[in-house]
């Protein structure tokens, strides 16, 4: 017959139950050996008491072992009984129950493979986490450097603007055409200024 | 129907246990073992007899009693018909050790890889869509980059364009 | 025999925790 060596219900109690039987086992016959003991040694106590008795004590101890094998007997009978009761009904964890500790047994359970697979699945996203996270430091470098060049941009920009506000306080609303206006009234100039040269010119021979 | 708590059980299963052996170790059996001595002495015979019982009796449920002092017994059978009370809609058999330790650990540590890989997920997801949102700012910057750099062209080409002119003024005004 | 049967039931009580507390401890120090 295989021993069932009930670990689960050890995981529970801390003990083996048949070891908890044995304990009980040993300690209630214990109990009826020296109760037998006490009352054999009432019994020859009383005897030495009595005078003239023909009861001898070996004839007392056999009546003791009469009695007492008698009850071992039924002790071990009732006993045996009890224990199976005991291991059935009580320290027992029945078939169907899971021990708290083992609650996550309840859902599913995992193959060597699944396992893998998931603790693969960790990984790659672990990878791409990391991935992401270098993703955001380059964006956030590039945003910063794009604050950086706009400034400048903007800075020259600024430059362009104070030049054209220069000549607006100027008067000047568009440099180009004033510059085109500009060789023009020079030309313009010139010609009246040649025109002027030539009729000195014209007058000092005269 | 109604369930008893393992406790009273226990204490029940002791009880009847050691009913029937005093009955089998009736006073008319002890009687019969100590004939002789009963014949000289039979009121002795009875209180020994029942002294015998009684010592058996208390001697026997302090032990009970010690087993449950010593292992905490009572509140560990409580707590065990509380577990089964909790488990009682079930009815397959419930999972037990398979033997091999990295089987059952697997599922132990299943639920908490899993919950690292739902975090994970949201993680990733989560720096996906700023990284997205960051992606769309980076572009718009670069846009406005270049938005900036034609301006700046722009400028930069009507100024030289100035310089045609301001030559032409030069060569007018340098002309003797 | 006996005392066998305990000590696996007690390691098969508490390792899983254990394991799975150094687990939970590796996974939020690989966080970190």
């Amino acid at each position: 017959m295989s021993v069932d060596p009930m670990t689960y219900e050890a995981q529970f109690f801390g003990f083996t139950p048949q070891t908890c039987m044995l304990r009980i086992y040993i300690a209630f016959q214990d109990y009826l050996f020296e109760v037998m003991q006490a009352v054999e040694q009432v019994i020859l106590k009383k005897l030495d008491s009595i005078s003239d008795c023909d009861i001898s004590p070996v004839q007392i101890r056999k009546c003791t072992e009469k009695f007492l094998s008698f009850m071992k007997g039924r002790f071990d009978n009732l006993f045996g009984k009890m224990e199976q009761l005991f291991l059935q009904l009580i320290l027992r964890i029945p078939p169907n129950i899971l021990l708290p500790e083992d609650k996550s047994q309840e859902t599913h359970s995992y193959s060597e493979e699944e396992f893998q697979l998931l603790q693969k699945e960790i990984e790659q996203l672990q990878r791409k986490y990391k991935t992401e996270l270098c993703a955001k430091q380059a964006l956030l470098a590039e945003l910063e450097e794009q604050k950086i060049v706009q400034a400048k941009l903007k800075q020259t920009l600024t430059l362009f603007d104070e030049l054209t506000n220069v000549g607006r306080d100027h008067g000047i609303s568009d440099f180009r055409e004033s510059l085109v206006s500009l060789v023009q009234n020079s030309r313009k100039l010139q010609n009246i200024r040649d025109n002027i040269e030539k009729e000195g010119e014209r007058l000092k021979t005269s | 129907g109604t369930t008893i708590s393992r406790v009273k059980l226990l204490d029940t299963m002791v009880d009847t246990f050691l009913q029937k052996l005093i009955a089998a170790g009736s006073y008319q059996r002890f009687t019969d073992c100590y004939k002789r001595f009963y014949q000289l002495q039979p009121e002795m015979t009875q209180r020994i007899y029942d002294k015998f019982i009684t010592q058996l009796q208390t001697s026997i449920w302090e032990e009970i009693s010690e087993i449950k002092q010593e292992g905490n017994l009572e509140a560990i059978l409580n707590s065990l018909d509380k577990i089964v009370e909790e488990g009682r809609d079930r009815k397959e058999p419930a999972w037990r050790p398979s033997g091999i330790p990295e089987a059952d650990l697997r599922s132990t540590m299943a639920p908490y890889l899993l919950q690292q890989r739902d975090a994970l997920q949201r993680r990733v997801q989560k720096q996906e869509a700023e990284n997205r949102q960051l992606a769309d700012a980076v572009l718009a910057g670069r846009r406005q980059v270049e938005e900036l750099q034609l301006q700046i062209q722009a400028w930069q080409q009507a100024w030289q364009a100035l310089h045609g002119e301001q030559r032409e003024l030069a060569a007018v005004l340098r002309e003797p | 025999f006996d005392e066998i049967i305990v000590d696996i039931a007690m390691k098969r009580k508490q390792y899983p925790r254990k394991i799975l507390e150094c687990v939970i401890k590796t996974i939020k120090a690989k966080q970190e």
